[in-house]
């Protein structure tokens, strides 16, 4: 699964997320990616896009939890995605990346690992693969 | 209000002994794409387009598990799925089941913007791409050697398998596939093995 969160210079927030899915999953099995407010999620506070255990984003609606726990619980944008994380995976593992339109970038995961990269207009910019 | 920021992501769950130069490849390719993203920002392009700008550019690289690269099915097929939303309306646009379509992402956009929907699958988001004239590919475009393997590798572990790079190495792996306590949901993975 590869995905891409952008706030862009007007303070727009958007998401996008593609899959292949699993490997050996059954013909016509469908995943968290393509699911709005699952696998990929933006509104005017936050862009989210999710990966892992598709079958626990989508009980956990992971995506559109860290919008709802920002506009409902006043988290910032990194204690959202550190919230929904550690509360709304149950026993799945998963993990997502996420900016807001204040033009913070955060990414969380609980697997062993995650592909991901960030970087922000004063020029901070970060690729890793572990914790 | 803060400036432009891009975050991309190539799945989550890697293998721990994923080779050091897979590690390598794995690094230039999400520098390359933020790279992408970053330019496009700085000629202020807008967050949906730069969503969709770089995600085509991960879709077109084998190295993760999308577009070309895709995991297998339990036949040796691909079926890819993809999803866009504009924060700016909260416009969105899904597709699944896809086989043929090369850029899956760029599809969902369509669907987002010249359809009355928001999600197409399988035969209907296929004809939907054919009348929108998307690029189309054989789904043999999408299957690589190594994901071959890998699918050998799922079905002698009697299981399935996530975003997981297992590097080609003998069935050793396979054994490592098949104890490890890897969980969905709580449950055993091999519990959805039959799957």
């Amino acid at each position: 699964t590869v995905g891409c969160v952008v706030v862009d210079s007007k303070g727009r927030c958007a998401a996008a997320t593609s899959t292949g899915g699993l490997m050996n999953k059954m013909n016509g099995r469908i995943g968290d990616s393509p699911l709005i407010g699952a696998g990929t999620y933006a509104c005017n506070v936050c862009g989210v896009s999710c990966t892992g255990e598709g079958e626990a984003i989508i009980r956990g609606t992971l995506a559109r939890e860290v919008a709802a726990v920002m506009e409902y619980k006043g988290l910032s944008l990194q204690e959202a995605v550190d919230f929904v994380i550690k509360e709304r995976l149950d026993e799945g593992q998963a993990g997502l990346i996420a900016v807001s339109n204040k033009g913070d970038v955060a990414c969380g995961f609980n697997t062993t690992g995650m592909f991901r990269g960030c970087a922000t207009e004063d020029g901070f910019m970060e690729v890793g693969i572990w914790e | 209000m803060g400036g432009w920021a891009i975050a991309v992501h190539g799945g989550a769950g890697v293998d721990p002994n994923l080779p050091p130069q897979r590690q390598e490849e794995a690094k230039q390719l999400l520098t390359r794409c933020l790279n992408l993203g970053i330019s496009a920002l700085r000629s202020n392009d807008s967050a949906i387009d730069v969503v969709e700008l770089v995600v085509r550019e991960l879709e077109t690289d084998p190295l993760f598990n999308s577009g070309r690269g895709s995991a297998l099915t339990a036949e040796g097929t691909v079926e890819m799925e993809a999803s866009i939303m504009d924060g700016n309306g909260r416009r969105c646009g899904a597709v699944s089941g896809l086989t043929t379509v090369k850029n899956p992402v760029s599809l969902a956009r369509l669907v987002m913007e010249k359809s009355p929907h928001s999600y197409l699958a399988f035969s209907g988001a296929e004809d939907f791409a054919r009348k929108q004239g998307v690029e189309l590919v054989d789904n043999e475009y999408f299957i690589t050697e190594e994901n071959v393997g890998m699918l050998k590798l799922a079905k002698e572990a009697n299981t399935i398998v996530f975003d997981y790079r297992i590097p080609t190495v003998g069935s050793e792996s396979c054994s490592a596939v098949a104890e490890s306590p890897i969980q969905m949901n709580g449950l055993p993975i091999s519990v959805y093995a039959p799957e």
